[in-house]
C-alpha cells in the first residue's frame, strides 16, 4: 500500500523577500525508512 | 512389492522439487530485490518499462483475487499455530514483533495481526509544533513541491501522473487548472461571498512566488511526499498535523500491485488503484492525504468513518448506496484531528 501526502506550506523566501516569514523544508531523502511520528519536514 | 506399493520416492521427490523450486524464486526475487536497491544507491533513477506482465495483469480479476487472500487471511488459526505464522510472516517481511500491543497468540488470524496496533510510546510524535510528521511507516519514495497549473508527480522517470487525478475534482485544483487562482484578500475574508465560502478559500500557484500584497500570510506553495508500505510494516495511518478534515472521496477504481517492479511498469498505478482521499486544512493551507490500496492490501478502512467500506465485490460496487465523496459537518468545520491521532488502517484482501 502507499500513502500520498499533497499539502500547502510556506515557500522558501524568495531573494529579494526581507521578512523572516517562516519556510518549509524537508527533512527527508528518497528511499529512507520513516516512522509514524518523524518529522518529514519543518 | 515395489510395483503394488507404486513408487516411494514419488511424493518425497516432488515435495522437494516444490520446496527447491520455492527458494529458487525466493533467492531470485531477493537478488532482484538487491539490484534495484543498489542502483537506488547509486542514484539510478528507475525508467518506465510498461511490458507483457504488466498488461497480462489488466487481465486477471485482481478484486477477486484480492478479496479471495482477504477470506483465506481472515481464517482464525489454532492457539498453538499462531506465534509460528506470524513469526514466519515477520521473518520473510521483515516485521518487527517485539512492538506488536498484544501477545501473538491473542492474534486469531493473520488479518488480525496484519492490522495489529503498537505497545504504547512505540510510536513518538515529533513535539515541534512547526513540522509536518510522517503518517505511516514505511519507505519514502518520492517528495517535493508542486509547481505550475497542472501539478504532476512523478510515478518513475519518464512516467507521472496529476495531482488532480489522483485527489479528484478537488475544490481548488480545478482552479489551479483554470490557471485562475489567487490569494483570497482580508477583503474577501472578511466578507465572504457565496463563491468563496463554497470554495472556503483559494491559493495562489499561477505564481507562487507573488506574495499577495493585502494578506499577511506568508508566499505559500503546494508539496507532496510519496510513503511505500511493505507487507510488514504497521499498517495504521496517523495525522500528520492539526488539522480539519473537510471532504472525504472514495475511488473504487482497480487494485493492482503497488511493488517496485509494478510502479515502474503499470500506467497511472496510484491513480487507477482504489484510494480513499481525506481533504481538509491546516495551519500552512490545504491538506490531502491520499490511501492508496493493493492487491494484497485492498481494503482501507476509517476510523472517522467506520461505515465506508472499500474491496467490494464488483457486483455491490454497482449498486453501493455510500457516497463516492461525504462532506464531514459541520460543513466549513468538518472534523477537527491532531497530529499523531490515529485515522486509517490498511487491511488485507
Amino acid at each position: 500500500s502507499t500513502v500520498v501526502l499533497v499539502f500547502q506550506a510556506p515557500v522558501p523566501k524568495s531573494p529579494n523577500q526581507k521578512d523572516s516569514s517562516p519556510e518549509f523544508s524537508f527533512c527527508v531523502k528518497s528511499g529512507d525508512r520513516i516512522r509514524v511520528g518523524e518529522a518529514l519536514g519543518r | 512389492n515395489t510395483d503394488s506399493q507404486g513408487n516411494p520416492f514419488l511424493v518425497p521427490g516432488a515435495t522437494v522439487a516444490t520446496i527447491l523450486m520455492l527458494g529458487a524464486l525466493h533467492a531470485r526475487r531477493m537478488y532482484n530485490d538487491k539490484k534495484i536497491e543498489e542502483a537506488r544507491e547509486r542514484g539510478i533513477e528507475l525508467e518506465f518499462q510498461p511490458d507483457a506482465k504488466a498488461a497480462f495483469l489488466r487481465l486477471l480479476p485482481l478484486r477477486s483475487i484480492s478479496r479471495l487472500w482477504g477470506t483465506l487471511t481472515s481464517v482464525e488459526l489454532p492457539v498453538w499455530l499462531r506465534p509460528h505464522v506470524y513469526k514466519g510472516w515477520a521473518r520473510a517481511f521483515h516485521a518487527n514483533l517485539e512492538e506488536s500491543a498484544l501477545p501473538l497468540e491473542q492474534y486469531a488470524s493473520l488479518q488480525e495481526f496484519f492490522v495489529r496496533t503498537l505497545k504504547e510510546g512505540s510510536r513518538p510524535i515529533d513535539p515541534d509544533p512547526q513540522c509536518l510528521v510522517s503518517p505511516v511507516d514505511g519507505t519514502i519514495l518520492r517528495f517535493g513541491e508542486l509547481k505550475g497549473v497542472r501539478p504532476m508527480i512523478d510515478q518513475v522517470k519518464g512516467f507521472s501522473y496529476s495531482v488532480s487525478s489522483l485527489l479528484g475534482a478537488s475544490s481548488f485544483l480545478p482552479l489551479i487548472a483554470e490557471g485562475n487562482v489567487h490569494e483570497e484578500s482580508s477583503e474577501e475574508e472578511k466578507a465572504p461571498t457565496e463563491k468563496s465560502k463554497k470554495t472556503w478559500w483559494r491559493i495562489s500557484l499561477a505564481s507562487p512566488k507573488v506574495q499577495d500584497p493585502v494578506s499577511v500570510s506568508p508566499m505559500r506553495g503546494l508539496f507532496y511526499c510519496v510513503i511505500y508500505l511493505r507487507p510488514g510494516d504497521y499498517h495504521r495511518v496517523h495525522s500528520p498535523v492539526d488539522w480539519n478534515v473537510l471532504t472525504r472521496r472514495h475511488f473504487s477504481g482497480h487494485l493492482f500491485p503497488l511493488n517496485e517492479r509494478a510502479t515502474r511498469t503499470i500506467r497511472n498505478l496510484y491513480v487507477e488503484n482504489e484510494r480513499v482521499v481525506l481533504e481538509g486544512r491546516w495551519q500552512g493551507g490545504f491538506m490531502a492525504i491520499a490511501a492508496i490500496g493493493a492487491t494484497n492490501v485492498g481494503s482501507i478502512k476509517l476510523l472517522i468513518e467506520p461505515e465506508l467500506r472499500t474491496n467490494l465485490p464488483i457486483r455491490k460496487l454497482m449498486h453501493s448506496e455510500q457516497p463516492e465523496e461525504r462532506v464531514y459537518e459541520p460543513e466549513g468545520i468538518g472534523m477537527m484531528l491532531k497530529k499523531g491521532n490515529e485515522v486509517a488502517a490498511f487491511n488485507m484482501g
